[in-house]
């Protein structure tokens, strides 16, 4: 894996959909 | 037959399978997403095995209650532009939650989703 890329998503944990 | 009941609402078709061989065959019949209990089951059980307290982590996960952590996929229009402009790493994109991370909703980032596939905890 070597960066972000446009149309890439993240995976997270929280306890509501985040606002990164 | 899903998608000719439901014409205008195309929904989003997810299928068991007690045998995930059959994945590509389902995912060609018109499902979306494809589960297997038995799968997921035997999973836990070998995790739980190996790592006790598994099972309790998983468990966790799959609750869907208001304060209760889950996992959520941020998709692009929910994600800073930053992170695309800076190119950022799985670390550098990590570290820059982190430092936003706030007590009404701590956020930790664990993965990435390139099309189709999820990658947990990725190498550099």
């Amino acid at each position: 894996f070597d960066h972000i890329k446009k149309g890439d998503a993240l995976v997270v944990l929280a306890e509501k959909f985040p606002k990164l | 037959a899903i998608d000719k009941l439901a014409k205008k609402t195309k929904p989003y078709i997810i299928a068991e399978l007690m045998d995930r061989s059959n994945k590509e065959l389902t995912e060609g019949a018109g499902a979306n997403e494809v589960v297997s209990a038995g799968f997921y089951r035997t999973g836990i059980m070998l995790q739980s095995a190996l790592y006790h307290g598994m099972s309790h982590i998983f468990h966790e996960l799959l609750q869907y209650e208001q304060n209760k952590t889950s996992v959520f996929i941020v998709t692009e229009k929910n994600i800073p532009q930053e992170f695309y402009d800076e190119k950022l790493t799985f670390q550098d994109a990590a570290r820059k939650i982190n430092e936003k991370r706030k007590a009404p909703n701590p956020v930790i980032l664990i993965g990435v989703k390139r099309g189709d596939q999820i990658i947990l905890n990725p190498h550099s």
